[in-house]
């Protein structure tokens, strides 16, 4: 475990408790897309899989639980609690998401690093994720004005990413570890998709203004 | 894990 990927998976965590905040405290989804969050609960389920069967450390393992749990836990919130759901911005959050997961089982099926049911659903969570935010980026944009607690959550959740790939260098160099295209380009092509959303953010942070994309 | 897989990350 090095510095970055513990920053990484703090900052992730920390966008999964402010997400929570949110519909927690406020009550309401609005703005966010329950696609996403739908494509999450996939991506974890795929990519830990090995909760049960490999133990690497205690850490590893809650961490994994609690991704688990609380996007799952989210996804019901948005779909069944009955305040919540009221709020959920449903015919704005229009992104055909099954081809999302559609694309990512063929790449899976075609690039991987062994074929085993293990190794391609593990490339598949991560080809998925790396397209998971694409209806929340689409909402945002047709959302008029994005909150404080919306704008956090996916900004903390583009930047995890972007620090698992200072992990990645850090491995790379430090530990030897082999270059790895799957999890490098997966995670490159996940955190340029937030590029975009971070000037943004970024901007309306320094210039103390509203969060707004541009249409 | 094999030492090039990254499977020991969340």
């Amino acid at each position: 475990m090095n510095l970055f990927r513990l920053l990484g998976d703090m900052t992730h965590l920390l966008s999964i408790v402010v997400l929570l905040l949110k519909i927690r405290t406020v009550k309401s989804c609005a703005g966010i897309s329950l696609k996403t969050q739908e494509l999450y609960v996939i991506v974890f389920l795929t990519r830990y899989l090995d909760l049960f069967t490999k133990y690497y450390s205690v850490y590893n393992t809650a961490m994994k639980l609690v991704f688990l749990g609380t996007s799952i836990g989210i996804v019901w919130y948005m779909r069944y609690h009955k305040v919540v759901k009221q709020t959920y911005s449903k015919d704005e959050d229009t992104f055909k998401h099954y081809f999302l997961i559609l694309l990512s089982i063929i790449l899976a099926l075609l690039i991987h690093r062994a074929f085993d049911v293990i190794e391609v659903l593990w490339t598949f969570s991560l080809y998925l994720e790396a397209v998971a935010i694409l209806p929340q980026l689409v909402l945002l944009q047709k959302s008029r004005n994005i909150d404080t607690l919306t704008g956090d959550y996916v900004f903390l959740l583009g930047a995890y990413r972007a620090l698992y790939i200072l992990n990645w260098v850090y491995r790379f160099l430090m530990e030897n570890h082999k270059f790895r295209w799957i999890p490098w380009i997966s995670g490159l092509v996940q955190t340029a998709l937030y590029a975009d959303f971070f000037y943004y953010y970024i901007k309306s942070w320094k210039n103390r203004e509203k969060l707004k994309l541009p249409a | 894990p094999p030492k090039g897989s990254f499977h020991d990350e969340l």
